[in-house]
């Protein structure tokens, strides 16, 4: 089963138009493996993405480098995962 | 087996598997048979049934409503919502005069799962998985978006045409069995009235069109309506919706369900996205799945009613 240790997602909201198009960047990249779970709408419209473990570190340093604010939205994912299955499991039982 | 002996019993504030799901139905169907019957309109890719539930008092093609949940398979609120959708319709018909006055007149289709591979797939491989599990010839990449395969500008801007996308359009319109096989059945029906898609979560009302920025003909009413929907909705805990054409509110987006159904002349084509307040995503804990079923049902209700009150 794959599993999310330490992946991370992040929410972005772009705050003008050179944001919003590195934002568009960023969706065409495939080499930081993004997994995008809200998509590059608008200005002031939230950006979420799920960012592995392994490339945080340079996502983060790509969105700090272009002055682009984030958040962490879930820290890490496979905490919520393991809870989401243990709350399965007790009501199974 | 189900752990679960009646629908009554039944726990709707879990998540659930597809085998669970699958009993769910049949239990609902066994339970109310002059009111729920299930249709199996096809099959998925890895041969599991595509279940319809049918609500109907009866009649002859009487004018319908479809709704439908879980085309992106890790969209797991969508599906909760529907069993809680059929359980709420079989509970209210006979008691809530806006609900009754349509099944007397109306139908109802309810597709819980629409892409039963990809659910599987969740529960079983991989819980953030979104296309189909259908192979791509030529490609190490699986999978295909259900919401992009439809025939409305397919290919078109807002899909993609590489495997590897989250938004992979497939290699025609209507490749996919999952799609094909509601096409082939809304269009033997001919009598579907609105066509209601459920996703989650970014607290959306759309109606189209997704593939261009031109307004739909039925646009005014289309606001409205939805202005009304997301109203009420909002009414019992305050989630706030935007509502718009899918163009506007959200991206472009070629090949989705709801344009091809508003093309074929069902005028009430509505997708909506589920909540979440930007915190689960899609990982939107289990206890929230009844508060999100509730309100949400009050957004349709909204629709269904319009449609009821407004025949063409």
């Amino acid at each position: 089963k794959k599993t999310f240790e330490g992946h991370q997602v992040l929410r972005i909201i772009p705050k003008d138009d050179a944001q919003l198009s590195l934002m568009k960047n960023l969706e065409d990249m495939n080499e930081f493996e993004l997994d995008f779970w809200r998509g590059v709408t608008g200005v002031s419209m939230p950006v979420d993405v799920r960012v592995p473990i392994h490339n945080l570190e340079s996502v983060k340093m790509y969105l700090e480098a272009q002055n682009t604010e984030y958040s962490v939205m879930i820290k890490d994912l496979q905490v919520l995962l393991d809870r989401e299955q243990e709350e399965m499991k007790s009501a199974a039982r | 087996a189900s752990q679960h002996r009646n629908t009554d019993s039944f726990d709707y504030s879990s998540y659930h598997t597809l085998s669970e799901i699958y009993s769910f139905q049949d239990m609902l169907v066994a339970e109310n048979p002059n009111l729920v019957s299930k249709i199996v309109i096809g099959q998925s890719y890895e041969g599991r049934p595509l279940n319809v539930l049918k609500f109907s008092t009866g009649g002859t093609n009487r004018p319908a409503i479809w709704i439908d949940n879980g085309i992106h398979s890790r969209e797991w609120i969508t599906q909760a919502s529907g069993i809680w959708f059929a359980k709420k319709i079989v509970t209210d018909y006979g008691t809530d005069p806006t609900l009754t006055a349509i099944l007397d007149n109306m139908d109802i289709f309810l597709e819980m799962v629409i892409n039963p591979d990809g659910f599987y797939y969740t529960h079983t491989t991989n819980r953030l998985w979104r296309k189909t599990r259908k192979p791509n010839p030529g490609s190490s990449c699986i999978g295909v978006d259900l919401n992009r395969n439809w025939d409305a500008d397919f290919g078109g801007p807002g899909a993609s045409s590489y495997p590897c996308s989250i938004t992979y359009s497939g290699p025609s319109a209507h490749s996919e069995s999952e799609v094909k096989s509601i096409v082939d059945f809304v269009k033997s029906h001919g009598n579907i009235k609105a066509f209601l898609s459920v996703h989650s979560y970014s607290q959306l009302l759309l109606y189209p069109y997704g593939y261009t920025m031109t307004p739909a003909e039925d646009q005014a009413e289309l606001d409205s309506l939805a202005l009304k929907a997301v109203t009420d909705l909002a009414s019992l805990y305050g989630t706030t919706y935007t509502y718009g054409s899918f163009f506007d509110a959200l991206y472009q987006g070629s090949g989705t369900s709801i344009d091809w159904a508003y093309n074929q002349g069902i005028k009430y084509a509505y997708t909506l996205e589920q909540r979440d307040t930007g915190t689960y995503g899609f990982l939107l804990p289990a206890n929230q799945i009844i508060p999100t079923a509730t309100e949400t049902w009050l957004a349709l209700m909204a629709i269904m009613d319009h449609t009821y009150q407004n025949p063409y």
